[in-house]
C-alpha cells in the first residue's frame, strides 16, 4: 500500500520512472491559467502582465515554502484553442489563438525560465486535428500541452449549452504519442500532458490511458466551490481513477474560501500540477 | 531557455 510518502510518486504501481529532465517530481508545477484577450477567463488575462508574472512568482514561492522538499516550477497556462458560443468561418466552435498572441505568452515564459501549456478546448474540433497547429511550439522544451474534456464537444452538441463535452482514453492516448514523437524527434526532456477533469463522464475509459515514459500525464481536479465539495471531486473523479499524478485548480473567483497550499497539500495523493485561474 | 525553479530559502 502507498504512504503519504509515495504521494509524489503517486498512484500508479508500473508507472515509468521519471526520465532526465522530468518537470515531475522534482518539482511541482504552480501553473496561471487564461488568456491575455480575455479579463474573464483566469488570472493570466485577468491584470497585466507585469503584475500578473509577480503575482505567479509570488504565489509559487508559497507553495515552495509550504512544501520545501520540492522545487516550484511556475507556468503559464494559456488557453491556446478556445472554444466558442459561435461557428465561425470553420463551423467548429473555436477559434485557435493567432502566432503573434501565442509567442507574446511564449516570450514571458521563455524570459523568465518558466513552461507555457497550450491548452485546447476542441468546441466541435478534435483533439486530433489541433495539435498539429501546435507542434511548431510543442517542439520546444519548456512548451506542454493541456485537453479540455468539458470543451470537446460531441454528437454535434455545441459548446457553452447545457451539453458538457466529453474526452476518450482513444484521444487522451493520441495525445501521448504526438508528444511522445515531438520529444524523440527533436531529443526533448519529456513532456507533461493535463487533462481537466471534474465530472465522471467527462473522461471515458481512463484506465485505458497508455502511458509513456516521455509524458508524464496529469488529471486536474477543476471542480470550483467549497474546500469540501473539491475534496470530494477530487476523491471521486480524479482518485478513484488513477492515470499518474494529479493536479488540482483554485479559482480566485469561484472557490470560497480559496484553500491555502498547506491545505491542499493535506489531501492524498497530493497534486503535483497546480492550477490557479 | 533554461529552466529557472523556485526555490524555498533556506531555514
Amino acid at each position: 500500500p502507498l504512504t503519504p510518502a509515495d504521494s509524489a510518486r503517486w498512484p500508479v504501481p508500473g508507472a515509468p520512472e521519471p526520465l532526465p529532465g522530468a518537470v515531475m517530481p522534482e518539482s511541482r508545477i504552480v501553473a496561471f491559467y487564461g488568456n491575455p484577450l480575455s479579463k474573464r477567463m483566469g488570472i493570466l488575462g485577468q491584470i497585466d502582465p507585469d503584475s500578473m508574472l509577480k503575482k505567479l512568482e509570488d504565489t509559487a514561492m508559497e507553495w515552495a515554502k509550504a512544501d520545501p522538499e520540492r522545487k516550484v516550477m511556475p507556468a503559464l497556462h494559456l488557453i491556446a484553442v478556445v472554444a466558442q458560443g459561435y461557428p465561425g468561418p470553420a463551423k467548429k466552435y473555436r477559434l485557435r489563438m493567432t502566432d503573434s498572441l501565442i509567442e507574446r505568452v511564449a516570450g514571458w515564459a521563455e524570459e523568465k525560465g518558466w513552461l507555457l501549456f497550450l491548452d485546447i478546448q476542441p468546441g466541435l474540433s478534435t483533439v486530433e486535428e489541433e495539435i498539429p497547429h501546435l507542434v511548431k511550439y510543442l517542439t520546444r522544451p519548456y512548451v506542454h500541452l493541456a485537453l479540455d474534456p468539458e470543451f470537446a464537444m460531441k454528437d454535434g452538441k455545441k459548446p457553452g449549452t447545457d451539453w458538457m463535452g466529453r474526452m476518450d482514453a482513444v484521444e487522451v492516448n493520441h495525445a501521448i504519442n504526438q508528444l511522445a514523437k515531438i520529444v524523440e524527434e527533436h531529443q526533448l526532456p519529456p513532456k507533461v500532458l493535463v487533462v481537466h477533469r471534474f465530472t465522471r463522464n467527462m473522461l471515458t475509459n481512463a484506465s485505458q490511458i497508455r502511458l509513456d515514459p516521455r509524458v508524464q500525464v496529469v488529471i486536474d481536479m477543476d471542480g470550483y466551490g467549497a474546500p469540501s465539495g473539491k475534496k470530494a471531486a477530487y476523491k471521486w473523479f480524479v482518485v478513484q481513477y488513477p492515470v499518474q499524478y494529479t493536479g488540482w485548480k483554485l479559482f480566485y473567483k469561484n472557490d470560497k474560501p480559496l484553500m491555502t497550499p498547506r491545505q491542499v497539500l493535506e489531501v492524498y495523493p497530493k497534486p503535483m500540477y497546480i492550477q490557479y485561474q | 531557455w533554461r529552466p529557472r525553479p523556485i526555490q524555498a530559502p533556506l531555514p
